[in-house]
C-alpha cells in the first residue's frame, strides 16, 4: 500500500471521530480503497469508515491487505499533523508495520513514523450500506451537536421523534426535562444549515445519551450530517466527505421491555 | 424501563 493524503489533517480527523469508541480496528486495503468496520466493547456501537481513492492525492493498493491497528498508538502519532503537510501511508508485502511519512515541502522537513501492526480478530458484520430506512434526515452537524451536548446533560437517554412537522430530540431526566424541535428549513445564504426531512412513517426511538456524545466527535468531517432511522433496526449517523467516503456510526436503540 | 438492544441483535456476522 502507497497511501498519499495530500493534507494529513484529512487522516488525522478521521482516527480522531472514532478513536475514543472503539480500541483498535483493521483497516482493509484494496484497489478501491480502505475500508474498516469496528463495534465498541459494549457491541452498542458499529463504526464504518470509508475512505476512497478519490480522498488521496495518489493512491495504490497492489494486492488486498488487512492493518490492524491501536488507535491510541496511531492517534498519537497523527498528532504531527497539520494543514501544511501531506501524509503518505505505506504498508509493505509481508505487513507487520505501517509507516507514516509527514512532508512538509515549503518548510522542508520531513517526519517519518513506524507503528507496529496487531492482529486483531475481529467480527465482520454483514451491514448492508443502502439499508432501507422509514426516515432520512439531513441537518447540520454543528445544530446537531450542539442539540446533543445540551440534551444529553439532563439525562442518560435521548428520545428522536420524526413527524411532518419536523423532527423532536427530547430527554427526561429525574428533576429536568428537554425538548427540541427542528423544522425543515432552506437557508440560501448557507447551505450546511438547511434541514430536509424525507419519511415514509414517523418514528420515535431512544438510544443511550453516551453513545451520542461520540459520535458528535466525528462532526469536524463534516459541516453536515444524515441521519436515517427504522423502527427495527440500528439509527445510522453518517458524516460525508468531501472527496468522497466518510465515517458512519450504526447505534442500537433501547426498546420498552 | 427500557432495554438496550447491541449491534449483533440487527446484524449478522459475515
Amino acid at each position: 500500500l502507497e497511501a498519499k493524503f495530500d493534507d494529513s489533517t484529512i487522516f488525522k480527523k478521521i482516527i480522531d471521530s472514532f478513536k475514543d469508541s472503539v480500541t483498535q480496528i483493521n483497516f482493509v486495503c484494496s484497489e478501491s480503497g480502505i475500508e474498516a468496520q469496528a463495534i465498541d466493547d459494549s457491541r452498542v456501537l458499529l463504526v464504518t469508515v470509508s475512505i476512497p481513492p478519490s480522498c488521496f492525492e495518489s493512491y495504490r493498493c497492489d494486492r488486498p491487505t488487512t492493518i490492524g491497528v491501536y488507535l491510541a498508538s496511531l492517534a498519537k502519532l497523527l498528532k504531527s499533523a497539520n494543514t501544511n503537510s501531506s501524509l503518505t501511508l505505506y504498508v509493505a508485502d509481508k505487513p507487520d508495520e505501517l509507516l507514516l511519512l509527514f512532508e512538509e515541502p515549503k518548510n522542508q522537513k520531513s517526519m517519518e513514523y513506524k507503528l507496529k501492526l496487531v492482529d486483531i480478530t475481529a467480527d465482520m458484520l454483514e451491514v448492508d450500506s443502502d439499508m432501507k430506512s422509514d426516515v432520512t434526515v439531513e441537518m447540520s452537524s454543528v445544530e446537531f451537536t450542539k442539540t446533543v451536548r445540551d440534551l444529553t446533560q439532563l439525562s442518560d437517554s435521548f428520545t428522536v421523534s420524526v413527524t411532518k412537522d419536523g423532527i423532536v430530540f427530547s430527554v427526561q431526566g429525574d428533576t429536568a426535562q428537554g425538548k427540541v424541535l427542528l423544522q425543515p428549513r432552506e437557508d440560501l445564504a448557507d447551505e450546511s444549515n438547511n434541514l430536509s426531512i424525507s419519511m415514509s412513517k414517523t418514528i420515535d426511538l431512544s438510544f443511550a445519551s453516551k453513545y451520542l456524545l461520540d459520535i458528535i466527535k466525528a462532526a469536524s468531517i463534516s459541516n453536515k450530517i444524515f441521519l436515517k432511522f427504522s423502527d427495527d433496526t440500528p439509527a445510522l449517523f453518517e458524516f460525508k466527505m468531501e472527496k468522497g467516503g466518510g465515517v458512519g456510526f450504526y447505534l442500537a436503540p433501547k426498546y420498552d421491555d | 424501563e427500557k432495554t438496550q438492544f447491541t449491534i449483533d441483535d440487527f446484524f449478522e456476522i459475515m
